[in-house]
């Protein structure tokens, strides 16, 4: 049976039977996608493209949600302004070597219930940075060897915020080593205060997580289905 | 000239018998989320000659009942097999604890030929 399940499990495009150490809870987007493609009639499954990704307009036939990784960065004294620094690190080791990455798409959660009150109104700044070599401990950022990808200011009236990395997810597959990114969320500038202490970070205390969603097409899965159209 | 080929009744013609698959079953129900199982359904029945259109049958299917119905013991009937089949969506949990949702093929039998 051992033999056969193995086999199976290859031909599903498993290495070996996973065993998850713990069952997180499943992310929204996945749910919802499995439950539209479980109501859709057989007939409609046929006509659609298996490997596509139509709820992205991309290739694909694998979603995969990365947890992050990585962890906040305490530098001693924060600098003037800054509400949260924290490095972001999402494990692609795990996508086989068949399969090519179609869409990375960055989320940054927060868990707030309310919308601000005007003395909490005021704006925040997010800025995410591409690693290119190890951080050493105690070092400011940003430091020389990172990158800028995404600078944008914000209010905190959304439940997330969504970031295209594919280009950046691409690159840490094929050319360069995965060093992670760094996430910084700071005070807007302007108004002379200092952020720790003041009002201005005190709505980013509801930021909860950040995640990754990948897509991959597995060209073992749909080199069969192209072969018969 | 061959023997009278016994009468095929339409329960025992080639079409889907109900399968339902169930994940726990097969001791996958630690990774696999949803669904909990699956009615795959499978092919089974008599390819008769002489074979009718709701059999889906192959011009080749064809011509080998005729030749099955010259000569039984050399040559047989053609197989029940899926000619059309739709595909599943799989949510699970990998290795590293990831959620996976992912798209398999050619999981579900929804119609059987010969």
């Amino acid at each position: 049976l051992s033999l056969q399940e193995s086999l199976l499990l290859k031909s599903l495009g498993l290495s070996t039977k996973p065993s998850p150490k713990t069952h997180g809870p499943v992310p929204c987007v996945l749910w919802r996608i499995f439950q539209r493609r479980k109501t859709l009639p057989s007939t409609s499954k046929d006509l659609g493209d298996a490997c596509r990704v139509e709820e992205f307009n991309v290739p694909g036939n694998i979603i995969r949600v990365f947890a992050d990784q990585g962890h906040f960065i305490h530098n001693g004294q924060p600098p003037r302004l800054l509400c949260l620094r924290k490095r972001l690190y999402f494990n692609l080791s795990v996508l086989e070597e068949d399969e090519r990455l179609t869409m990375a798409q960055l989320e940054i959660k927060f868990s707030h219930n309310s919308y601000p009150s005007p003395s909490q109104g005021q704006g925040l700044e997010l800025r995410l940075y591409r690693s290119s070599r190890l951080a050493l401990q105690g070092t400011p950022a940003p430091e020389r060897g990172q990158k800028l990808l995404v600078e944008r200011s914000f209010v905190q009236l959304h439940k997330s915020l969504v970031f295209d990395l594919s280009g950046v997810a691409k690159d840490w597959r094929t050319h360069s080593r995965n060093l992670g990114l760094i996430l910084e969320i700071t005070e807007s500038s302007g108004d002379g205060a200092s952020a720790l202490g003041s009002g201005g970070c005190t709505s980013i205390n509801s930021f909860l997580d950040t995640s990754l969603l990948v897509v991959t097409l597995s060209q073992q899965q749909c080199r069969a289905s192209r072969r018969r159209r | 000239r061959s023997a009278e080929p016994p009468p095929v009744t339409p329960s025992s013609l080639c079409k889907p018998r109900r399968l339902y698959i169930s994940f726990s079953d097969v001791g996958w129900e630690n990774w696999i989320i949803a669904p909990q199982g699956y009615l795959a359904n499978y092919c089974l029945g008599e390819c008769p000659f002489p074979l009718t259109a709701e059999l889906n049958s192959t011009n080749h299917a064809i011509l080998q009942t005729m030749v099955h119905s010259l000569d039984p013991e050399g040559t047989p009937q053609p197989c029940c097999v899926p000619v059309r089949l739709s595909p599943i969506s799989i949510l699970y949990y990998d290795n590293s604890d990831n959620v996976v949702l992912r798209h398999y093929e050619d999981m579900v039998v929804d119609e059987c030929g010969c």
